[in-house]
């Protein structure tokens, strides 16, 4: 379940710069 | 004067620029489509010889799916930037984004041609232009299923066009839908809870004094959610049903989000 979810976790913990 | 409630004004101002996201979602397609074009490049067709198989060419369907793909890249980046939403934890922010993705993706296109204004054409986030007569044969080769949706979604443009409903209750709608009150499980519940009486609140505070004329009008637009929602669910669905059938395109955000919601 964790796998199928990694992308969006990435898209919201990535920094901005 | 009129006086626009802060929040709302907020809400405002944490709007994409649209010609930004239309540009970085058309270019990406353009890549996508050189990509996929049969005779692109050499390479390319040395590579088909040797797996001797012809490169699949995208559907029109193949390319909705890609566009709601990066339409939902947007809405992920949008949500990032909201106030309120960028208090909460990921896990939260997850539990949100999961709920509401097909609703925000249904409210994008609805707002979309809402503001468009053109009642017979049909506007793409890539800012293409989809005629009436390409939207006819469209509809003609989609399927009942399908172009069931595009009516019901055309219907709900209808009823929003006849209360007008401004770029600022659009944006107030967004949050409404983020902030859902009824998914569960969340950490900080009653902040959600409390953001979502908040955007309520000012939502029918910008009502009663910018259209004094009309009491009504913000249960009116409220009556339009529900709509919007079973329409997002009948959406969800028909993409389920499509990749189970081997017809969405994969690795990406779309299908991530069509999973997150079924396990």
């Amino acid at each position: 379940k964790k796998k199928d979810n990694a992308l969006l976790r990435y898209l919201l913990d990535k920094d901005d710069n | 004067g009129l006086t626009v409630p802060a929040l709302v004004l907020e809400f405002v101002r944490c709007e994409q620029d649209e010609l930004q996201v239309q540009n970085k979602i058309s270019t990406h397609l353009a890549h996508l489509q050189q990509e996929q074009s049969p005779r692109s490049t050499v390479a390319n067709q040395e590579q088909n010889v040797r797996h001797a198989a012809k490169p699949e060419r995208l559907t029109t369907f193949g390319l909705m799916c890609h566009m709601a793909d990066q339409t939902l890249f947007s809405i992920v980046e949008w949500a990032r930037g909201c106030i309120f939403f960028k208090e909460l934890k990921v896990g939260d922010q997850m539990k949100l984004l999961h709920n509401c993705w097909s609703e925000l993706l249904v409210l994008d296109y609805i707002a979309r041609q809402l503001h468009h204004g053109k009642a017979e054409s049909v506007l793409l986030i890539t800012g293409q232009e989809v005629t009436p007569v390409e939207f006819t044969t469209l509809l003609a080769q989609a399927g009942v299923t399908l172009s069931g949706m595009i009516q019901r979604g055309q219907e709900l443009v209808h009823r929003l066009q006849e209360l007008q409903l401004d770029r600022r209750e659009t944006a107030c709608l967004k949050y409404l839908i983020l902030f859902n009150p009824d998914v569960k499980l969340l950490e900080n519940q009653s902040y959600v809870e409390n953001v979502y009486e908040q955007v309520n609140a000012a939502l029918l505070e910008y009502t009663l004094c910018v259209y004094p004329q009309y009491p009504d009008r913000f249960s009116q637009i409220l009556m339009r959610l529900p709509e919007l929602r079973a329409l997002s669910a009948q959406s969800e669905d028909y993409l389920c049903y499509k990749h189970l059938s081997g017809e969405v395109p994969c690795n990406n955000l779309l299908i991530e989000m069509l999973h997150a919601k079924r396990t």
